[in-house]
């Protein structure tokens, strides 16, 4: 009763794909949301895909009860320093990252359940001053964090329990690194962007810096969000945050750019771009294999098919007040994609694509 | 892109990047 179908707003009439509410939950003691996002949460032997909501000062757990109805299972209370994001680790159980600071991450903090004794725990992973960090497979957390004189790339891994193993040192680029993507279908490989628009490609094994890869004056301030690695070459898909309209460019909200890493040469594949007729730009998104989501200066949500480069769907603003969150949550491979769009009043609605 | 845009294209471009890096 509760589901309603929202049909894609797109002035050509495309309706191949729709978003579908599928619920809604509201945390009513938050009146800031800072981050959502997923996690698998599993106890007394029930294993289940929860929403993790975060607020300046506290980050909760939401697990379903049945259809449409959501109970929040535990809050971690997490002091004086602001929430700035969560950092989820990708196909980990009872366990998520969160970064705090002022303006930049000034700490790294594991939240995590322990089904052994049934209670919930924080821990101090890192501290510094932190610019980028990923959550990578294998419960891992690769992080760069930078003095006056030098930067630190490391990665820390952590045990199903939540311990931390002993870290591994990348070798860092001379510029800052700015943000982290794995490359699927490569374990060993790992890429960042750089605060001077370079790609950078590491092998997470060794830790060695295999190559810089400038990325082109035509695409500037480039944030990395997911990499793929066929026949050759490494497709890697960038978003550019500060990026101002161009008549040659248009207003692109996310690209895929091709590099040859032998040659570091790149070349523009595909431009997704905010759909016709629609006035704003990229504000902030969240790629998952092929789909890409963003929260607009408008206000709306759009979704692109990367791979063809289209806009598919598109959340509009609402009466009240626009979307400020666009998350894929994770999910099984037998129940599609899932998208959390959420409002800075603590509405999170849950959306099937 | 093609080929010309890009330079030769290897395979095992990871392979030879890592035999390639200072350790």
């Amino acid at each position: 009763a509760v589901a309603e179908q929202l049909a894609p707003v797109l002035p050509d009439g495309l309706r191949e794909e729709s978003l579908q509410l599928v619920s809604k939950l509201k945390d009513c003691s938050s009146s800031c949301a800072v981050d959502v996002s997923t996690m698998w949460w599993e106890a007394a032997g029930c294993r289940e895909l929860c929403v993790v909501t975060a607020c300046e000062s506290s980050v909760s757990l939401w697990k379903p009860l049945g259809p449409n109805c959501w109970g929040r299972v535990y809050t971690w209370q997490l002091g004086e320093i602001p929430v700035i994001q969560i950092v989820p680790l990708p196909d980990s159980c009872n366990l998520a990252c969160v970064a705090l600071g002022d303006l930049e991450i000034g700490e790294i903090r594991l939240l995590l359940y322990s089904s052994e004794n049934d209670s919930f725990k924080q821990s101090l992973v890192r501290t510094g001053n932190i610019k980028a960090a990923l959550g990578l497979k294998d419960r891992r957390l690769v992080s760069s964090s930078r003095t006056v004189q030098e930067q630190h790339v490391e990665i820390v891994s952590f045990s199903e329990t939540g311990r931390s193993r002993d870290g591994q040192t990348l070798m860092p680029p001379e510029e800052t690194v700015s943000a982290f993507a794995e490359v699927e279908g490569m374990r060993d490989a790992l890429v960042g962007t750089t605060a001077v628009n370079s790609v950078v490609i590491w092998n997470l094994k060794t830790g060695q810096l295999l190559k810089k890869m400038h990325v082109g004056y035509s695409y500037p301030a480039s944030i990395c969000h997911q990499a793929y690695s066929d026949s050759g070459l490494l497709f890697v898909v960038l978003s550019h945050p500060h990026a101002k309209e161009s008549e040659s460019c248009g207003n692109p909200a996310f690209r895929v750019v091709a590099f040859n890493p032998s040659t570091a040469r790149s070349s523009g594949v595909l431009a997704s771009s905010l759909p016709p007729g629609h006035a704003g730009r990229y504000l902030e998104g969240d790629v998952r294999g092929a789909l890409a989501a963003a929260v607009l200066t408008s206000g709306a949500v759009a979704v692109w098919d990367l791979l063809l480069g289209q806009c598919t769907a598109l959340l509009p603003p609402g009466p009240a007040r626009g979307w400020a969150l666009a998350r894929w949550a994770s999910t099984d491979a037998c129940t599609g994609a899932c998208l959390l769009a959420g409002q800075r009043d603590g509405t999170v609605c849950l959306y099937r694509y | 892109c093609s080929e010309s845009d890009l330079g030769p294209i290897s395979l095992n471009w990871f392979e030879e990047l890592c035999a390639e890096a200072p350790p």
